[in-house]
Parts: C-alpha cells; structure tokens; sequence
C-alpha cells in the first residue's frame, strides 16, 4: 500500500473473467478481496454491445467452500453502450457445497435483459483465512504432534529475500499468524497457524535460512488436500 | 511455568525439526 493505506489482505489484480466476445458484448473482469472479515468479489462490467443492458443478476454453482452471493448484483442504473461500472458483491460461505477441480473454482452464471452467460474463475485460498486464526501455543503443539507424517506436506520457495520478521508481518496482514520463532544454526523457524472459513486449520512451519534466498514451507493439515493451494498462497502473498 | 514449559517445547521441536 502507499502513504497512509492500511495494510490489509492481499488483492489479486483484476482479470478478464468473461471477454465481450463470448458474451454477447457484455465484458467481466474481477478479483476477489477479504475486507474488514468480510469476503467481496470485485467486478466491472462493461458494455461492449450496440444496445443497453439491464437487469442483471448473478449466481454461483455448488463448490468447495460454499462460497455465495450475500445479496443481489447491484446494479441500479441500465448499463449503456460503452459504459464501464465497478460493483462489490459480498459474499458468505453458507452456500451449498460441493468439491471442485481445482478446489478453488468456482462457477459463475451472470444473467442480463440479453441473456444468460457462464463463466470459472479461481480465487486465492486466501481469500477464507479468518481473523481468528491464531492458535493458542500450547494447542499448537499437541496439534502438530497429534496430525500424522503422512499429512505434512514440503515444499521450497524459491528467490526470496525477506527476512523471518518482514515475512511474518506480511503473512500476517492475510491472517496468517506466526504463533512461535526460534533460530537453529542460522536458520529462522516460523510456527504458523491459518483457520479456513469451514474451521480447517493448517500449521505451517516455514523455514528461512540467511545464506539461501529459498524458503522451506512444511504445511500439516487434517485435509492435506488443501495444502498445495495454501502453499501457492504463501508464494502470492510473499512476492506481493 | 507453563509458558516456560511452552517455550521449550518450541525449542525442542526447532531443534529436531532443523536437525532431525
């Protein structure tokens, strides 16, 4: 963030989710954002068609996590040729549920006085790491002895040079929580704990070392299945 | 005396980690 911008959960850049030219004029970009322990998908909609626009609305398939619109796409005024609009949709996760491929996609069908369009896009698993994912220590420990080897996955991330406090604050900033610290022959070890909108908890230890520009991230969940799409986020979140 | 206890257990569990 610049001068005076809180820092807050990372923001994927918007991209072109739905072009005009497969929707009958109508283009969608959009990103997703976690904004005050709420969750938003960002959309511009845009008019590329010879006539107005009007009466939209949005629904999402089934999918992993419940994902859901929380209201109605508001969008109040017709939308005339040429015309861009910014709309925020809340969402909740009281959707129903079902499991994707990958786990993060999700559905979208967008319906206009025109007709009726389906497009997938994929959000940042980060995007369900709540505030209240900070793992007490001691529950820490029992947990992480208690979630079996089979269920620790590793992975290196390559070409970073933040050090282990620069790190931790970032990852803080989309909740992920740095629950302990410790220094082993010049390596820093960072426990960390995230807690998804669906109560999964993932602890994390990631492992940064002075004299290698790659990190070590061992990720334990109960559902090893979302580890992968964890790790990617640590990745996102670092580099950004 | 429980937040000591934790802290060692972090230690120990560095250690093996960094140094299995």
């Amino acid at each position: 963030g610049g001068v005076g911008m809180a820092t807050g959960s990372y923001v994927p850049p918007k991209a072109v989710w739905l072009p005009a030219m497969k929707a009958k004029g109508l283009e969608i970009s959009g990103t997703f954002a976690r904004r005050g322990g709420g969750i938003h998908m960002d959309l511009s909609l845009t008019n590329n068609a010879m006539s107005i626009m009007t009466d939209f609305a949005i629904q999402f398939n089934r999918n992993s996590f419940g994902l859901a619109p929380a209201g109605p796409l508001q969008v109040l005024t017709p939308l005339a040729q040429n015309q861009t609009i910014d709309v925020s949709l809340p969402l909740n996760t009281n959707g129903p549920i079902m499991k994707m491929e990958p786990l993060n996609n999700l559905q979208v069908a967008v319906k206009n006085n025109i007709d009726v369009f389906y497009f997938s896009c994929q959000y940042p698993i980060s995007l369900l790491f709540v505030e209240d994912g900070k793992m007490d220590r001691q529950v820490f420990l029992a947990t992480w002895k208690d979630i079996p080897s089979e269920n620790e996955t590793q992975y290196q991330i390559k070409d970073f040079h933040l050090n282990s406090d620069a790190a931790s604050t970032k990852l803080q900033g989309s909740n992920v929580f740095t629950v302990a610290k410790r220094t082993v022959d010049a390596q820093d070890l960072l426990y960390q704990s995230i807690k998804l909108t669906n109560g999964i908890w993932a602890l994390a230890e990631l492992r940064i070392q002075s004299i290698t520009p790659n990190y070590m991230l061992a990720l334990k969940c109960r559902a090893p299945e979302v580890s992968q799409y964890i790790c990617q986020c640590y990745e996102l979140l670092l580099r950004n | 005396e429980l937040d000591d206890d934790l802290d060692e257990a972090f230690s120990r569990l560095a250690e093996c980690r960094a140094n299995p």
